[in-house]
């Protein structure tokens, strides 16, 4: 028997609005520990990897592991039906071959239920090894989206320079370049809004503009966003998941033929 | 130009 009770199912719902761009189905893994889910894109260029930590639900009830596979378009169309206040509620008996999703509104006087085909996928799972990245820097995730929506007008691809004067967002094309510039700002009575660098050594690396707008996606799950780099090392993109765990993406570097 | 890898070939199967 799974049980997962999570009171703000909006949390969840903006889980799913993150990485429906990247994905069109995903294994959903449920184990005592919570929920995880890792699945890379089509174009194995970058890798989801979400973790929701049992303790971070309302319920939680796992007795025995329980891959579950979904369409995310499917699971999308379900959660469309629940509302921004409701608690969900997911249900699957030990092998079954359906999820349940159970909504109830805050005054108890609405409730709906959903149930959904799981389907059998491939699994492939990918050892991430322990990186000690050259340069770590939190900023405010809205800054971020849109420093990558803006650049994105001017090319394919943004490099992300970090030195200790703080960090250089850049892209060139047809039409010219863009250059955005952000230095370490400490506010210690707003630490959502801080821009924090933590630099081993400075690091510049160029990535395709389509994907991290496809990870900006998770934008509403944060309010800062963190990125990991290291020479010849896939970026790594994390949303922090307020009490529940995080969001991941792994996004490999363009580099020279 | 530039080229993008596969994340497969940084992070091995399992």
């Amino acid at each position: 028997m799974f049980e997962a009770r999570l009171v703000n199912s909006s949390t969840f719902r903006k889980v799913l609005d993150a990485i429906k761009d990247l994905l069109n189905e995903a294994s959903f893994d449920c184990s005592e520990n919570g929920i995880q889910l890792q699945a890379m894109d089509s174009s194995h260029v970058s890798l989801v990897s979400l973790n929701l930590k049992s303790d971070g639900f309302d319920k939680f009830r796992c007795d025995r592991n329980l891959t579950m596979g979904m369409n995310l378009t499917s699971l999308g169309k379900v959660f469309k039906c629940s509302g921004a206040d409701d608690t969900v509620t997911m249900k699957a008996q030990d092998y079954a071959d359906t999820v349940t999703f159970m909504f109830e509104s805050k005054k108890q006087d609405k409730i709906s239920d959903y149930e959904m085909k799981l389907m059998n996928l491939d699994q492939e799972h990918l050892g991430i090894p322990d990186t000690e990245f050259s340069c770590i820097i939190k900023m405010p995730s809205i800054e971020f989206a849109r420093i990558i929506r803006d650049l994105s007008q001017f090319g394919e691809s943004i490099v992300i320079s970090c030195t200790k004067e703080g960090v250089k967002f850049s892209a060139q094309g047809d039409i010219g370049t863009g250059n955005v510039k952000l230095a370490q700002t400490h506010n210690f009575d707003k630490e959502e809004e801080s821009v924090t660098i933590d630099l081993q050594e400075p690091v510049a690396l160029t990535f395709a503009c389509q994907y991290l707008n496809s990870f900006t996606k998770a934008t509403p799950l944060s309010n800062q966003v963190k990125l990991s780099m290291c020479e010849n090392v896939p970026l790594v993109v994390e949303y922090q998941i307020p009490e529940l765990g995080h969001l991941r993406f792994y996004l490999a570097p363009k580099i020279e033929e | 130009s530039k080229h993008q890898k596969s994340i497969r070939d940084y992070f091995k199967t399992n």
